[in-house]
């Protein structure tokens, strides 16, 4: 869905 | 109660449903990991923040939005849970489950360690620090990727409480299973720390309250209830007193 923004797109973290 | 709500697709109309786990155990074990309150309290506000832009671009469409950061919010203050019924998990409970899951001999190191995980053992200085003796013997037995988000993993936790409350033992063992096959060892090592309710973030509610909205702890003192204070002070720029208005 083009529509539904993206949370990774929001939230930069490296992964643990 | 079902414990299979948390195989169902998730809803896309909240952030919790977006928003994967493993992102908020990164945010706990920088938090906890780091020495300095400025860079906790950093780690907290970004995560946060991070959660209210995308609930910003989320809804942006809609009206009377209840949506929040609550789902977070209980996972991180789990001392504060007053919608969920209790677990009925301790620490001992957990060491046989995970000993008799993972085929671990009963007389062997690693469910020695679990079972005594009171003992002083290592230098790492976890003794009495259930969770972290678990992390280290889960390492190399648990998935690497972990898949849940935070709305699944409260369904989880719901499924748990709920069949806690039936006193279906067999039912609460199957849901906890559920819930730890699907995650790494880092994330049950969250997991177990919310579940036995304590965090040990090295920092405290009261900081927590106050990243979250300056009149946070206020209004928790008042109600109690932690979904209020999240939906009713999502917006950093609204004050008490006009949350006040509605309330009363």
């Amino acid at each position: 869905d083009a529509d539904v923004p993206r949370w990774d797109a929001f939230f930069k973290c490296n992964k643990l | 109660m079902a414990s299979s709500s948390a195989s169902q697709p998730p809803s896309k109309k909240t952030v919790a449903s977006h928003v994967p786990f493993a992102d908020l155990c990164s945010t706990l074990e920088r938090i906890q990991t780091c020495k300095s309150r400025p860079e906790k309290t950093k780690y907290f506000k970004d995560f946060l923040d991070s959660w209210r832009k995308f609930h910003d671009a989320l809804h942006q469409k809609e009206k009377d939005v209840t949506d929040s950061f609550y789902p977070a919010m209980r996972l991180i203050l789990p001392q504060l849970e007053r919608e969920r019924m209790a677990y009925g998990i301790k620490e001992t409970m957990l060491a046989k489950l995970y000993i008799e899951l993972l085929n671990l001999p009963k007389d062997g190191k690693d469910a020695a360690k679990l079972l005594h995980y009171r003992a002083p053992a290592g230098s790492r200085g976890d003794a009495g620090d259930f969770a972290m003796i678990a992390y280290f013997v889960l390492k190399p037995r648990s998935p690497k990727r972990g898949r849940l988000t935070i709305e699944q993993v409260n369904e989880h936790l719901d499924a748990i409480a709920n069949n806690n409350a039936a006193k279906n033992k067999g039912l609460l063992k199957k849901s906890l299973l559920q819930l730890i096959t699907q995650s790494t060892a880092l994330e049950q090592k969250w997991l177990i720390r919310m579940i036995i309710k304590d965090l040990k973030l090295g920092i405290s509610q009261q900081t927590i309250f106050s990243i979250f909205h300056p009149d946070a702890a206020e209004l928790h003192n008042v109600t109690t209830d932690l979904e209020k204070v999240c939906r009713q002070l999502h917006d950093p720029s609204v004050s008490l007193s006009d949350v006040s208005i509605t309330l009363f």
